[in-house]
């Protein structure tokens, strides 16, 4: 093995990582899980731990672009060099980029999540029977749609088991139109599209307006590549047209013919000879959790390696399974030493049915908190050695945080103010309270605490008067979480149940409680805070929080104090 | 069995076709990995020769040191890899 020169290596052991993009190739999910793998291979070895962000500056920012991306080492196309990145250090130091005009998979051909059906979220099955016919792709056969979709199991006529393929006609990624569909045709620059397109970017990346009329909404999304997406050429992402005219000849699949160096390419218009638009056929691709295991492994301080079986040896090669060698691991130890003690698990939440694994390892300052959670806590000014808010909930456009008497504020653009005395400002108020919301008809501010509520309109306050007189249950020990919902309804919560509060009336609605996991499946069913905040519902438990789109799909699970709080 | 086909070879608009001679192939990889043009610690600027600069890339890669841009070399020049330097100045 070898590092760098001065043994270049982190000053610190909890180091953080932020995906600033992702590639068109495979589900956000998909690279989510294989970038978590590959720095899970390094801590398997070391005293590292590996936290995500998710805003900010982290010690290693990945990102995915083409040739020249904005440092001064240009990818160079399909193939050749596959990714770089730098060895630790500030800024560009220990980042790390993959080069997207690669087909980036789990190493064996296609990586394809569905989504829908009733496979939930399980991966195609290449090939499978429909109807009798075999099938080695998404197929948009027996709908009238358009939507892609594939098998789960190998025999479709038999299992019934099916999802959705990636397409821009089921969601778009990155953007600001939180994955929403794509809206075809979309006028942009005054001209009209029926397909995603380059157009306007120099990235080469493909997008589309999320609504009929960029150029009024300025709503986008990029497009996931579809599975029969083509890999370079002059059509990149654009899906393979069959049959297609080639010199003469028709092609119902992709073919070598007229290349010298045995690619498989298609046509992605029926006409070749005409049209001139082709790309390479999706191969077996790179494995982006190797790709990125070895990379990483630059990150943290390695150079390359001359034992061809070390992962930090410079060439690719497929292997399943464990990928370091002996002497990655003399290499890493070298520079951080051996992984010590057993490896710190984060209190399991008593969840609902597949809900996301939380982060496994709190890092060392969480064990701190930890430790003073246990004895009689001294308001602490400082946010972020505090391991769980009394309430969390978004006053006059500010992110809030309640605890013991004080709160901070988040603003808008991340800034973090406080700590401020709750009883400066709403006087009438316990020092501790359970949860908050802000009525987004009438701007007031209901507070609860235990089997009390309080009311504040500007200065003005109501209350206290007992939670009982909205209609809950007179044994009910306290409201933990509050969600806005729509106009006038609120959401309260405590543990399984919520009921909603028709905020007019000041009634709870009838046919309530409900269960908190019929509704929100996949959120700890204990949290401890909940609330609304940019369109997005969250769960807080602990450091932890889960964060569910509009979906109620739980798209997020973090660390409260780095992504919330801004620590 | 009639004579194959004589396969027709055209050029793709867009392809990244990486029409090179060996020699240019060598070249350029050489320079890009760090294994020529490497400035020595004084500054000066230091122009390995190849045949030396093949046999640094021959023991990197676990190849027989021969100096030459013999086929396995080629081969291994032409393969995936990390864009990562692998002699740094």
């Amino acid at each position: 093995y070898k590092t760098f020169d001065g043994d270049l290596k982190w000053d610190h052991t909890d180091v953080t990582y932020r995906i600033l993009n992702y590639s068109p190739d495979m589900e956000a999910s998909l690279i989510d899980d294989a970038f978590a793998r590959a720095f899970k291979v390094w801590s398997d070895v070391t005293p590292l731990t590996f936290t995500r962000l998710f805003d900010g500056i982290a010690d290693i920012m990945i990102s995915f672009g083409k040739l020249d991306h904005g440092d001064p080492y240009p990818f160079d196309g399909k193939d050749g060099l596959l990714a770089h990145a730098y060895p630790p250090g500030e800024g560009t130091q220990g980042d790390a980029h993959f080069d997207d005009d690669e087909y980036w998979t789990l190493g064996s051909g296609p990586a394809i999540q569905t989504r829908y059906g009733n496979a939930e979220g399980a991966m195609c099955h290449f090939p499978f029977l429909f109807e009798g016919t075999s099938y080695s792709t998404c197929t948009t056969e027996g709908r009238t749609d358009g939507l892609p979709w594939c098998s789960t199991t190998a025999d479709y006529d038999k299992d019934k088991k099916f999802g959705f393929c990636p397409s821009e006609l089921l969601f778009t990624f990155d953007g600001n139109s939180n994955e929403a569909p794509c809206v075809f045709p979309f006028v942009f620059d005054g001209k009209k599209y029926d397909s995603c397109t380059t157009e306007g970017r120099n990235d080469g990346y493909r997008w589309c307006s999320t609504t009929a009329n960029f150029d009024t909404d300025k709503k986008y999304g990029f497009c996931p590549n579809r599975d029969t997406a083509v890999i370079g050429g002059n059509s990149e992402g654009e899906p393979c047209h069959f049959p297609f005219t080639f010199l003469g000849n028709t092609y119902s699949s992709c073919t070598s013919e007229g290349r010298n160096d045995g690619k498989l390419w298609c046509g992605t218009t029926s006409n070749y000879d005409t049209d001139k638009k082709w790309g390479f056929c999706p191969d077996r691709g790179y494995s982006l959790f190797l790709v990125a295991a070895h990379e990483f492994g630059h990150a943290l301080g390695l150079d390359h390696s001359n034992i061809k079986d070390a992962l930090m040896y410079p060439m690719y090669k497929y292997v399943e399974g464990f990928p370091l060698h002996r002497d990655d691991i003399d290499g890493i130890q070298y520079l951080y030493g051996p992984r010590t003690g057993p490896e710190p698990t984060a209190p399991q939440p008593r969840t609902t049915t597949s809900s996301p694994v939380v982060p496994t390892k709190p890092s060392p300052s969480d064990k701190t908190t930890t430790a003073s959670t246990t004895t009689q806590v001294v308001p602490s000014d400082d946010a972020c050695q505090i391991k769980e808010f009394d309430a969390i909930t978004e006053i006059q456009k500010e992110l809030h945080f309640f605890k013991d008497g004080r709160y901070w504020k988040i603003s808008g653009n991340g800034e973090r103010k406080g700590p401020f005395m709750i009883s400066a400002k709403w006087p009438a108020l316990p020092a501790v309270i359970n949860s908050a919301f802000e009525d987004h008809l009438t701007k007031k501010i209901y507070f609860f605490s235990e089997r009390q509520f309080w009311v504040y309109s500007g200065n003005d306050v109501l209350g206290p008067r007992k939670i009982e007189k909205l209609g809950l249950p007179s044994d009910l020990d306290k409201v933990e979480g509050s969600m806005q919902r729509g106009k006038g309804k609120v959401l309260l919560f405590n543990g399984e149940n919520f009921w909603r509060l028709d905020v007019k009336a000041q009634l709870i609605d009838r046919g309530y409680p409900r269960f908190t996991d019929a509704a929100f499946g996949g959120v700890p069913i204990d949290s401890h805070d909940v609330f609304l905040y940019k369109g997005f519902f969250y769960f807080c438990r602990e450091s932890f929080y889960w964060r569910m789109n509009a979906k109620r799909q739980v798209d997020r699970v973090g660390y409260v104090k780095y992504d919330l709080l801004k620590c | 069995w009639c004579l194959p086909l004589k396969s027709v070879f055209v050029t793709f608009p867009g392809d990244v076709i990486k029409n090179m001679t060996n020699t240019q192939l060598a070249d350029e990889y050489l320079k890009r990995y760090g294994y020529v043009d490497v400035l020595q610690r004084s500054g000066l600027q230091a122009v390995i020769s190849n045949a030396k600069a093949l046999k640094k890339l021959q023991r990197q890669l676990g190849l027989e040191e021969t100096g030459l841009l013999d086929q396995p070399t080629v081969d291994a020049m032409k393969q995936p890899r990390c864009g990562v330097p692998d002699i740094r100045n």
